[in-house]
């Protein structure tokens, strides 16, 4: 495995924050989890309607949607494994092409 | 030799330099390949110059990919802009009015200690890998580090921040490399063009303030024109405008600092897709993507051969 599967299991969320409320209580659970993410760079630009993808470690997954569930903030899981998609985007197809 | 070489698939650093010293010997007439310096971790800052070499006045146009070490779509397009250019340059008259009458200084990888790091550690890191002293974090938004606004509003003063704007303005030997060499080749350099991922959009000045650039009929008909090229081959369609409104503020970017020092079009694009791969898009959509992208960029080089 790529990265000695240290991906398995994250996810990737994404969330749309559609009021200020809601963009507040995302900054917030994001203070106290560490994320990386993925648009925009950084916590401090998250704004109303806009775009949030979130990469987050499989440990805390579940926490996350419980959370979003409970401030009822609309989101989807863009990417249900992280490392099977790594390993799609290069793992695969070019170790065979290379061989 | 360039027919193994695969263009489709993700290459480590380690590929893309060898690849560059084969381009560099193989076409003598329209390459050279240099180094601008030395990464924090000491892996040389190679470049690419492509154009017939002429006596006479030349203007140039910088492009450079993965600032960002996760955006690999970047330095996929850099290698594929340079094979299209001299693949075509015998049968395609455009092209060869392009490198005929400009020069190209192509940086396939900007962040090459960052995108190593991407390649053996952490799919996902973002910026240089430079210590910074009293922290355990690593590394610099090579992004964040230019000399204009610099940590001003959209840059982070902390270091384990992703948006974390450095110690000092031009603290990352990347940003000072390519920082240095701009401005010497500045009144040969017109145009500035910074490759990222993802979000599909066309950036030009300001990011730093909601304000228009004085320029800004031909930017944003560059803009326009850029975007439609790239729309006619498969339909995609890429937002474009300044980056403060089109995207979010952000300050000590590099497309504000070549502008400040004077190159007129300035340009990041933000590259496929919209977050269903995100930084993971697949292989089979490197050929779409750096297709469509190759129109715009020749669409902002062919403008820089009219008046405006």
């Amino acid at each position: 495995y790529l990265y000695n599967n240290r991906y398995f299991g994250d996810q990737v969320f994404r969330i749309i924050p559609s009021s200020d409320a809601e963009v507040q209580a995302v900054k917030q659970l994001f203070q106290n989890l560490t994320v990386d993410l993925w648009q925009p760079n950084s916590a401090s630009m998250i704004q109303e309607n806009s775009t949030v993808d979130v990469h987050v470690g499989r440990n805390k997954t579940q926490w996350l949607r419980r959370h979003l569930h409970q401030a009822h903030i609309q989101s989807e899981v863009l990417i249900s494994n992280l490392q099977t998609e790594i390993e799609r985007q290069i793992g695969y197809r070019s170790s065979r092409k290379r061989r | 030799s360039e027919i193994q070489y695969d263009y489709e698939v993700y290459h480590p650093l380690e590929e893309i330099q060898s690849w560059m010293f084969e381009m560099n010997r193989t076409h003598p007439h329209l390459v050279d390949l240099f180094s601008i310096g030395q990464s924090y971790e000491g892996r040389p800052l190679y470049v690419l110059q492509l154009g017939k070499r002429t006596r006479r006045f030349k203007k140039a146009v910088w492009i450079d990919c993965g600032v960002h070490a996760r955006e690999w779509i970047g330095p996929a397009f850099c290698q594929w802009f340079v094979k299209e250019a001299l693949n075509s340059y015998q049968h395609d008259s455009s092209i060869r009015r392009l490198m005929n009458q400009l020069d190209f200084y192509i940086m396939p990888v900007f962040n090459v200690d960052g995108y190593h790091y991407s390649w053996k550690t952490d799919r996902f890191w973002r910026k240089t890998r430079s210590k910074i002293p009293k922290y355990h974090c690593r590394g610099v938004d090579a992004n964040r580090n230019w000399k204009v606004k610099w940590c001003d509003e959209g840059a982070s003063l902390h270091p384990c921040d992703e948006t974390y704007c450095g110690p000092f303005p031009e603290s990352e030997p990347e940003v000072k490399a390519v920082a240095k060499f701009l401005r010497k080749h500045r009144k040969r350099v017109k145009a500035y063009i910074s490759i990222h991922a993802y979000a599909q959009m066309l950036l030009y000045p300001y990011s730093y303030k909601y304000a228009t650039i004085p320029n800004f009929n031909c930017v944003e008909s560059a803009a326009q024109n850029a975007v439609s090229a790239l729309y006619s081959a498969y339909g995609v369609r890429y937002r474009y405008g300044p980056a403060s409104t089109t995207l979010y503020v952000s300050s000590g970017s590099s497309i504000d600092w070549a502008y400040k020092n004077g190159i007129p079009y300035a340009f990041a694009f933000e590259l496929r897709d919209t977050g269903y791969f995100g930084f993971l898009l697949p292989e089979e959509l490197i050929n779409p993507t750096c297709t469509e992208t190759m129109r715009a960029v020749k669409t902002i080089a062919s403008g820089l051969l009219k008046k405006c």
